[in-house]
């Protein structure tokens, strides 16, 4: 099956 | 000294959920992500959507949604609503004005710290983007959600398919590039520099399409193993959704 990613390891924080 | 005043408080009863409103000269901006850091939602009202608007320095205001989704239902639709706070504020005032009935209702409502993460969101290149009428991403999203919890987007030359697959079966809706010369707003368009194979879950699509009433299209962008956007335009501003997409284990 598909695994949901996360935005933290797309988006940096600021 | 901030002061914003919407002409008719419906447009920001549309916009609810518990977060911080970052006023600045421009504008009011709104960010909040998930618990589970999968959807973040950005929102900015330009100063444009207001009848009047005056930020003197920028002021965060740390809101509890619930809160003021109270005070919110103590307006009618077509009241005047008026936000007021001072630079460095513990509270704000909401003021709603009923002009023919010269009447006027005033809420103060405190304010919280809220510590929230601020995501840098850099402009991205996209390998397709798509543009269709909100209601027509809103049905097929409610509609496959009945199959599913997954719904997967292929982008091929000049077809848009949404597939969802589950234990009852599957179902599957294509869209293709469209022109509506009288109604431009029930176009679909479609731009691809590369095909698309993407899978979202659908229980935050969901979420997505209740923003469906402020926007009469929504424009979808999408690139490989990359956040898609889900924007609604407002009149002045938007409101957008990043949603992280799921990936083969």
């Amino acid at each position: 099956g598909k695994q949901q990613t996360s935005l933290m390891s797309f988006f940096g924080k600021k | 000294m901030l002061e914003a005043k919407f002409d008719e408080a419906s447009l920001f009863k549309k916009v609810i959920q518990l977060c911080n409103f970052n006023c600045t000269e421009h504008g009011i901006t709104v960010q909040a992500v998930d618990d589970s850091r999968v959807l973040l939602v950005s929102l900015l009202v330009g100063e444009d959507a207001f009848s009047s608007y005056r930020c003197d320095r920028n002021i965060t205001l740390g809101v509890d949604l619930a809160s003021l989704a109270k005070v919110l239902k103590c307006g009618n639709n077509s009241d005047s609503l008026t936000l007021i706070a001072e630079d460095t504020p513990d509270s704000v005032l909401v003021v709603f004005e009923d002009t023919e009935k010269d009447r006027i209702s005033e809420y103060s409502l405190k304010l919280m710290d809220i510590e929230s993460d601020f995501l840098n969101i850099d402009d991205m290149d996209y390998d397709s983007v798509i543009t269709q009428p909100a209601t027509d991403f809103q049905k097929i999203c409610r509609d496959l959600s009945q199959l599913s919890d997954s719904l997967n987007v292929l982008v091929t030359k000049d077809t848009v398919k949404f597939v969802a697959t589950g234990d009852i079966g599957s179902g599957s809706v294509i869209v293709k590039p469209f022109t509506d010369l009288d109604k431009s707003e029930n176009s679909v368009r479609v731009e691809l520099n590369k095909a698309v194979n993407l899978t979202f879950g659908l229980k935050y699509l969901l979420d997505i399409i209740k923003g469906t009433s402020l926007s009469q299209s929504i424009t979808i962008k999408l690139a490989d193993k990359t956040p898609a956007l889900f924007e609604f335009k407002l009149s002045s501003g938007y409101l957008r959704f990043y949603l992280a997409p799921k990936f083969d284990e």
